[in-house]
Formats: structure tokens, sequence, C-alpha cells
């Protein structure tokens, strides 16, 4: 990616990152599309021999045999057998039955997380820069589970298992769609077991933001990424017949000729009820011709509206967000001059394209700017909290990048993903959860080359209590869906901070012991935990086991509105020492509510030596409050020099 | 719809398999050739997951489900890119 590297901090701080020949040995497993081998993303120059206990393997299968594979590029499968049951066999015309990409999604996804650095990628022109993943001297390995009819969790559950056979040290899933019991989801089920073996697990949180409660993969031993936005935008203008400006965004690649052109809205262009939502065929191209034409968001794909248009012989396109998107707007590679506007901006334009006889309109195409204040802001696409599976544990885990994120491409298809878009680009910019969780992933693998003996819990919790929920400026983290501060059910524990993520002082650690005492407290039978974690094991039934006693780095909880009373919660936790030897740590508990009562014992927790565990309870008394009130906190501990924060949410 | 075959995962208690079965695989095949004569296992599972996933008609399934170590038969799920 270009600019994430820069927004996370990575190019300031080559002396706190770890060496190159540790990061050389973290293999990073992308479950998803497969990978375009040829992508200068998988260049393997200046690495050095694939780690000595690698057991992967690269696939052969249509256009695609070992000789794709690298030392970047170490493993290539593909798992096809589910999906062909189901689906019929794989049309090879259609689609590869190999490891190779022919979406684009796992290209991009597995360049994020550890693509090498490319210098001069762009996607017309926009977003320049040097290309790279997070780990850039990481491995990869593409497990490619996901065809033109989807992802099938049988395909899915086999890749895992060769994924944590073969020994990769990350596993990255951008999908989701399972069932809300654990033992039900075959990604919640994989991630256990991988997760068992040391392996880190970052999955997408899901793009049904910003409806509450909209959440995917919020199992407690999966690490579940939010998206935020960049410092960088994209604007291309609208200028009216009026001489009204209102600012969009667009990647669309040719020039505009700025002058002003007739223009119309598509709900009065066409015979269908929804003509305005430009879908395919219902334009009328005798009343399109030459004109711009003003789009709803929704329903079909924004770039295929911009088709729609072009088909009916439409000279461009303004595509308006509705309600269900607010100000969001998400830049796309259209085949004609386009631009996104927001809400407002939409209904504004609407009403001079209503009011004036003779309507028309230019758009004006910017190119690239960075330096975008606030930033990051939580996406609105992002899914949020809270987590209706388990209230008790906060999901989201945190935010890292999800909007207008540059990666590499595939070279079967154009930018746009359409059928009619013959162009073909090496790197493309696409937003959502799956660009921010490979983000993690390959952060992650960062800070397990940095501290290889940290278990998964450990790395999650030193991302968590080192992100931010606060600007340079003091102020606090934006909610582009509602323009206020966010939450910590919009942003988890915050936006990833990578380089304070290295040395955290202090982790919440957590065993396969630990989520099995969980899933005690879930009133999981034995023969659901079997099925989940593979063994027998038999919740104590003289032991009171308590969601809220889990070592999370977070604390949530769900009250009943209609208790009358106030309701208390009681966390116990325990930090490990992993800074420096001696330190004595502070806990500061604050509320934004007067109905939470938070009190921390005890309050000072003193370290001798490394690797010291530590224990204290968190209670937490909330008063009665009406349904769906939602409150939130956070606890810190500090000892001057570093400080490990915890997200509180509450809601009733 | 009862004879209309689908893809289920079958998860099984590795612990309960019987010492007849020298190899998990051949104890996972015996299980699926109890309950029907013409059903094709997809992939046996051993790391993740104890078992096996097939295409089984709702009537095999159920009858699966009901045999010794079983722990459970679920449907499989589709999951989308995000």
């Amino acid at each position: 990616t270009t600019r994430t590297p820069e927004f996370l901090g990575l190019d300031k701080s080559s002396s706190l990152l770890p060496a190159s020949e540790s990061v050389n040995e973290v293999v990073v497993g992308v479950l998803d599309t497969g990978v375009w081998p040829e992508s200068k993303s998988f260049d393997d120059t200046g690495l050095g021999a694939v780690p000595s206990g690698w057991r992967g393997a690269c696939e052969s299968g249509t256009n695609f045999t070992a000789a794709n594979c690298n030392r970047k590029l170490i493993g290539a499968r593909f798992f096809s057998k589910g999906y062909e049951a189901t689906m019929g066999p794989i049309d090879v015309s259609k689609e590869s039955k190999s490891a190779r990409d022919d979406d684009g999604h796992g290209t991009h996804t597995a360049s994020t997380a550890a693509g090498s650095a490319v210098d001069g990628a762009s996607l017309f022109g926009y977003a320049p820069g040097t290309a790279r993943g997070m780990a850039t001297r990481a491995r990869v390995a593409a497990y490619k589970v996901c065809w033109l009819g989807g992802c099938f969790s049988s395909d899915i559950l086999a890749a895992m298992e060769k994924a944590v056979v073969d020994g990769v040290n990350v596993l990255s899933l951008s999908l989701g769609g399972g069932s809300p019991d654990f033992y039900r989801d075959s990604v919640a089920i994989g991630a256990f077991a991988a997760a068992e073996k040391g392996i880190f697990v970052s999955c997408s949180a899901g793009n049904a933001g910003p409806s509450s409660m909209s959440l995917s993969n919020v199992a407690p031993w999966i690490t579940t990424v939010g998206a935020g936005t960049l410092d960088r935008d994209f604007p291309a203008y609208v200028t009216l017949g009026n001489g009204k400006n209102f600012s969009g965004v667009s990647l669309y690649s040719g020039n505009s000729k700025g002058t002003l052109l007739p223009f119309v809205y598509a709900g009065n262009v066409s015979n269908a009820t929804n003509g305005n939502l430009c879908m395919m065929g219902t334009l009328d191209p005798a009343k399109v011709k030459g004109k711009i034409v003003l789009c709803d968001r929704g329903v079909n794909a924004r770039v295929q509206k911009g088709s729609v248009v072009q088909l009916a012989g439409g000279a461009g396109m303004v595509l308006a967000n509705t309600a269900a998107n607010g100000e969001e707007l998400v830049a796309d590679a259209h085949l004609l001059p386009a631009t996104a506007v927001g809400e407002k901006s939409g209904d504004a334009i609407k009403m001079y394209l209503f009011s004036d006889p003779n309507p028309t309109a230019t758009i004006l195409f910017e190119g690239t700017k960075v330096g975008i204040q606030p930033s990051p802001v939580v996406a609105a696409f992002s899914s949020r909290g809270p987590n209706s599976i388990t209230p008790a544990v906060l999901k989201p885990d945190m935010i890292a990048p999800g909007v207008n994120i540059l990666a590499g491409w595939t070279g079967g298809i154009g930018p746009t993903g359409l059928a009619v878009d013959d162009r073909r680009v090496a790197f493309n910019i696409i937003s959502g959860t799956s660009m921010s969780c490979p983000h993690v992933s390959g952060l992650a693998a960062l800070l397990k080359a940095a501290h290889p003996d940290w278990s998964p819990a450990a790395i999650r919790s030193a991302l968590m209590t080192t992100a931010y929920v606060a600007y340079k400026n003091g102020g606090k983290l934006q909610d582009v869906a509602t323009g206020k501060d966010s939450t910590p059910f919009d942003h988890g524990a915050g936006h990833v901070d990578p380089v304070s993520a290295l040395n955290p002082g202090l982790v919440y650690d957590l065993t396969v012991e630990d989520y099995l005492g969980f899933l005690c407290g879930l009133n999981y039978t034995s023969s659901q935990i079997n099925t989940l974690a593979r063994r027998n094991y038999t919740c104590d039934p003289s032991k009171s086991y308590s969601l809220y006693d889990l070592n999370y780095p977070s604390f949530a909880a769900s009250f009943d509105s209609t208790s009358g009373g106030p309701t208390t919660i009681k966390y116990t936790r325990t930090l490990t020492n992993v800074g420096a030897a001696t330190g004595t740590y502070k806990a500061t508990a604050s509320s934004g509510s007067a109905g939470l009562k938070i009190a921390v014992v005890p309050d000072t927790l003193s370290f001798s030596k490394a690797g010291e565990k530590k224990s204290f309870t968190v209670t937490v008394t909330g008063s009665a409050m009406p349904a769906s009130t939602n409150a939130f906190g956070q606890l810190e501990w500090s000892d001057g020099k570093q400080t490990v924060r915890s997200p509180m949410a509450f809601s009733w | 719809q009862q004879q209309e075959r689908r893809t289920y995962i079958v998860h099984m208690a590795k612990s309960q398999m019987p010492a007849a079965f020298q190899h998990h695989a051949h104890w996972y095949d015996s299980s699926l050739k109890s309950v029907s004569g013409s059903a094709q296992m997809i992939y046996s599972y051993d790391t993740v997951v104890h078992g096996f996933s097939a295409r089984l008609t709702a009537e095999e399934a159920g009858s699966l489900e009901a045999r010794h170590g079983i722990l459970a038969v679920m449907p499989e799920l589709r999951y989308e890119l995000h």
C-alpha cells in the first residue's frame, strides 16, 4: 500500500522495528481469492532462504505452477472440492482452478499484509508512491478458498487445516458470514485450533455498518478489525450551472473538458420505478445521450451505475449517497467521468436539478490530496458493536486503514471488476474491512518477529492497549457515519499504532485453558466444546465460570434495563510484564457517564522481574438506564512512560 | 427435499473411535458408508476439526448424527468477502 506505512509511523521507526532476518522467518497465510504471482509485490529480491520449518507447497493448476512461487510467495494452494460439490465443476474459462487470483481481492489483501516494496506504484496516477506491505520481509502463503460463487465452509476448514500444518505464523481472513454459534462457524473453529498452535488470526469485522450489532468474526481468539480512513483523498468537484460547487471523490483516469453539460436526474430519464438507481437497462438513451446523470447510491455496484450511464450514452455521472451512507465517500475507478458525493451535497444538487429548467454541470478531477484532517475517522461501512453473541467481549478489537487502499491487483480483470472494463492495472484502490484486516495481519507479523515468544493473545493485547482514540490535537476519534465522536462500539480499542505496540510494557495474555473456561461460561455442552476445540472437556460443575474473567484487553457488558436498580459486574484481569524488569504501574479508570462507577483494586501494580504476572479486579456499577443506552469509559495502567489502555463499553 | 443432497460438515469425537479402527480416516469412511452407500467424502479433517465433509441427504445427515462418536452434523455455510 502507499501512504499507510507513513500513516502508521512505520517509515520513521526503522530502528524500533524488528531486524529483517527475524521478519524473514514469519509466514503470513491469506485465505482469499488466491494470488497474482506476477505482481511486483511478490518480488523476492533480497529475501533469504525459505524458513526451514516451512512445510507448505505451491500447487499446480490452471495457469499456475510451482515455478510461480519464489522466496516471497512461498505457498499457494487452492481448495475447491466443497465449492464444486455444490456448484458443479469449475469452468476454467471463467475462473482458474488453481491459486491464481482472477478477482483481485486476494492479491490486494496479501500484498497489503506482506507485499514487497514497489517503487512508482499508483492507479492511473492516483495514490502515487512506493507500495509496500506492512511486513515487507515476511513471507506470503496464499490459500484460495473464494470462487465466483462464494467461499464455502468445507473449503475454508480444509485451507485452515493445511495452513496450520504448513506452518504459517499469521492467518488473515477478510471474509465473514458464518454462524453466530462459535461451534457452527468454520472460521471460529479453525481459528481456535490455529490460536492453540500459536498462530495469530485476524479477521475483518464486516461491512454492515453503521448499523449496531452488525459484526462478524467475534470469537475472542480472533482479532477482529474494523476500518478507518487515511489522511488521503481524491477530490473531484461538481460545478453546477448556477455556479455552486460540491466536493466529491473519484478515481476516474481521463481528463475533463471542464465545460458545462446538460445534467439530468436518473429517476427522470427512466421508465423504471427504481430508475434513480441506474440499474442495468433502466435508462432511456434518448434522454441520457451526451448528458451528466445523477444516480442514487444503493442496490447495484457503484461502478456498475457508471457503466449503465456510459452504455446509455451518458457523458458523466454524479453518484449521490442516500441516508444509508450519509457523508461517507468511497472513490472508484469509473469508466466515465464520475464523482461520488455525500448525502447533503446530493440533496442540494437534486434541488437544483428539480428547480432549474435547464440544469447543467461539469466535473473537475483534482487528483490525490494528502494531509486530510481529521484522520483517521471510522468508516461508515465498518461493522459496529455491541457484540450480539457475547456482549462481555468488546468487538471490534481495533480499527486500521480500510478506505481507499492502494495495493496489488490481478492482471485478470480491470480495476472496477466489471466485464466491460478492459483496463489492466498493477495496483487498485478499494475499500472495506477486507483491507483493514491484512494491515493488522502484517503488523502482527512484525510483532511476532520482534517477540517470537509472544502468544497470539499477547500480540493482540499489545496492538489493542497501545491503539489511540484521540488525534494529536486532543480531539476524539470521529465517526464519519454520524460526524460525531466515535465510540468503543465503533473503533474498539482505537486505531492501531504499531510502533507503540512493539513495546507495550504489559500485556493481557490468554491461553487455550482460558478460552475453554470462556466456553463453559457460555454454558456450552461438552459436545459443543468438543466440536469447537477437539477435546473432551467437562466444565467443572462446582466452579463458577464468569465471562467477565476472560483476560481480555477490554471491558464490556450488557446491563438489564428492566432490573430497576443498579447492576454490579466484577472483572478479574491479569497483566504480564513484558517490559523492563521492574516497574510500578498506577491505574486510572474514567467514565464518560454519571451512570457508571468504576473501581480498580489494587490500583497499583509493582513488577520486579520480566514475565511476572499481577492480578487486579475492576468493579463496574451501572445505574438503571433505559434500554439502548450506551456508556463508555477506559482503564489505563501507566508507569509514567508507558500506558496500557483498555476501552470499556456498556449497553442497556 | 429429503432426497436432495447438500454438503455437511461432520464433527467426530476422536476419543470415541472404536479400537477396531487403526486410523481415524477409516473410521470416518466407515461412518459415512454406514448411512449412505453412494455419498462421497469431500474432505477428511484432522488438525482444526476431527471429522469430514460430505454430500448427504437430510435423512442421511440425521442418521449420521444419531451414531455413536458423532458430535454434530452441520450444514455447510457460505461466506462472503468483506
